[in-house]
C-alpha cells in the first residue's frame, strides 16, 4: 500500500530537497497522504516545510538511533495531508555512531511502517554515505533529480552504479523511479545538450516534464513554504503539478 | 612558505569546484606554483582542469591510505605551474576504510610536503564527513563559496561551527581565508537580501569580489578547461581574476 521513494544524487545542488518538497506537496493536494523524511543533517526540507530550528526534536536523529518512534517524531506541516520527519545537524553524528552496528544499513527500513501513509519521500544528503544507503535500503524506488549541467551529468553513471550495488546486496527491489532534468535554462545551450544526452542513454527513465529555472523557486524557502504555495501560477509550480501528473500517471501503469 | 587552504561547504553546488579551479589557475598564472587536490570522489575538479577518468589512477585515494606517495599520484595539468592530484568514485571507500585507524583525521596532514608549491587547494565534498575533516585538519585556512540563495545561506551558521571544533580539537591553527558570494544573480532579489545578510554577519571577511552567475562558467567543465581559459573575457573569468587579485592582496598584509 505505502510505496517509499528515495531522492537521491551525490551531486551537490541539484535539486533533491525542492523536488522532495513540491512533488510531496501536489501529491497531498490530489488528498493522498505523504510522509516526508528529512535525511539530510542540513535540515533544508525542513526549513522547505517552515519548520523552526527549535521544534525539529526529537526528529530523524533520534528515530534512526531508537531513542524515539517513529510516530513521536513525525510532525504535521501546514499542508494537510502532509507530515514530516524532520532533521537538524545531530544527524550527522548519527553516520559515525551507526558504523558499529551490524544493521547499520537497515536502521531506517526497521523503523518505517506502512500502514498510514500512500507515500514516504525520503530527501538524501549529497553523498552515498550511510544515511543515503539507509534510504536506498527502505525505499522501494530512487527519484533522480537531475541538473541540466554538466558536472551534475557526469555523475550520473556513478549514482546507478551504486542503486545498482544495493539492489544485489541490499534491497533486491529496489528500482528507478524516474529521472527528472531540473534547473532547466531555454536560453543555455548546455542545458538542451545534457537533456539530449540523458534522453538518449536512459529513454523512457526520464520524465517528460522538465523543471525550469525559476527565481520564485528559490524565493520560497526563506518563507518557509512550497513553491506550490508561495505562487501556484509561476512556471516553477505548474511544472512540479505536471510532474505530479506525469508521476501519478506512471504509479497506474505499476 | 606553502599555505594550504581547504575550500568548504557541505551545502551542495554551490560553487566549491569551480572556486577552487578558477582560483588555482589564475594564482598559477601569476607564477605561483599551485597544486589542487581533488577530495571529492565525484571528481569535479579532476574534470574540470580535463583529466580523463582513465589517467586518474593512482590519486587521492592511494595516497591518503598510503599505498602512493603524493609525487606519485600528482600529475601536470595543462596549466603551467598547476598540479592536481585527482581523484575517482574509490575515494568514497577511504571514509570507511579509515574509520578504524586512530590517526584518521590526520592521513591528508601527514603525507602533505610544504617544499615545492606556494599554494595548495583542496576541494572538499559536500558534508562534513572524514574527507572533510582531513582537509581541515591539514589547512592553513578554509575558503568558503557561499551560493547567493536562502538554503545555503542557512547552512553557514553550521560550517563555522564545524570550523570552530576542528580548530579546538585538531587544528589550532585553523582561520577562515574569506567567504566568495557565488553564483549572484543582479536580476534577482534574493542575491542582493543574501548578499546583506552576510555582509552584516560576517563583515571583511566576505570577498568585496561577487562572482555572477554567467553561462561560460557552466559551459567550460564540458570542455576540460578552466572558464578562465575557456572565455578569458567573459564576465565569470574577470570576476575570478579579481578574486585572485583581492586574495593575494589578503595574504600580503597577512
Ligand atoms: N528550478 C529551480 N529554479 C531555481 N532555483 C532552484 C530550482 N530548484 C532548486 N533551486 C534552488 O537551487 C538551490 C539548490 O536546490 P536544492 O537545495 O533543492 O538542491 P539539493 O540537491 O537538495 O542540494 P543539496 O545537495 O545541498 O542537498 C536551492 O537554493 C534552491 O532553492
Ligand atoms: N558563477 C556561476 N555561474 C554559472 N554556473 C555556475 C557558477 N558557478 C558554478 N556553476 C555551475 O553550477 C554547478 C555547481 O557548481 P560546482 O560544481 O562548482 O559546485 P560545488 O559546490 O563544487 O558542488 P558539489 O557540492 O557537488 O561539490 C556546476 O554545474 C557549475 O558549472
Ligand atoms: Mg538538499
Ligand atoms: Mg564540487
Amino acid at each position: 500500500k505505502t510505496k517509499i521513494i528515495a531522492v537521491s544524487n551525490q551531486k551537490g545542488g541539484v535539486g533533491k530537497t525542492t523536488t522532495t518538497v513540491n512533488l510531496a506537496t501536489a501529491l497531498a493536494a490530489t488528498k493522498k497522504k505523504v510522509l516526508v523524511i528529512d535525511l539530510d543533517p542540513q535540515g533544508n526540507a525542513s526549513t522547505g516545510f517552515g519548520l523552526s530550528r527549535g521544534s525539529r526534536r526529537p526528529g530523524a536523529y533520534e528515530v534512526l538511533l531508537e531513542e524515539a518512534s517513529l510516530k513521536e517524531g513525525v510532525k504535521a506541516t501546514k499542508i494537510p495531508n502532509l507530515f514530516l520527519l524532520p532533521s537538524d545537524p545531530d544527524l550527522a553524528g548519527a553516520e559515525i555512531e551507526l558504523v558499529y552496528d551490524d544493521n547499520r544499513e537497515f536502521k531506517l527500513k526497521n523503523v518505517l511502517t506502512r500502514d498510514f501513509y500512500d507515500y514516504i519521500f525520503i530527501d538524501c544528503p549529497p553523498s552515498l554515505s550511510l544515511l543515503t544507503v539507509n534510504a536506498l535500503a527502505a525505499a522501494d524506488s530512487v527519484l533522480i533529480p537531475l541538473q541540466a549541467e554538466y558536472y551534475a551529468l557526469e555523475g550520473i553513471t556513478q549514482l546507478l552504479k551504486t542503486v545498482e550495488l544495493i539492489k544485489r546486496n541490499i534491497n533486491p527491489s529496489l528500482t528507478v523511479e524516474g529521472i527528472v532534468l531540473t534547473m532547466f535554462d531555454k536560453r543555455n545551450a548546455l542545458s538542451y545538450a545534457v537533456e539530449n544526452d540523458v534522453r538518449e542513454h536512459y529513454g523512457d527513465k526520464v520524465y517528460t516534464t522538465v523543471i525550469p529555472r525559476n527565481v520564485r523557486i528559490s524565493e520560497a524557502p526563506s518563507h518557509g513554504l512550497p513553491v506550490m504555495v508561495y505562487d501556484i501560477n509561476c512556471l516553477g509550480s505548474l511544472a512540479y503539478l505536471k510532474l505530479a501528473r506525469e508521476f501519478i500517471k506512471q504509479q497506474k501503469r505499476g
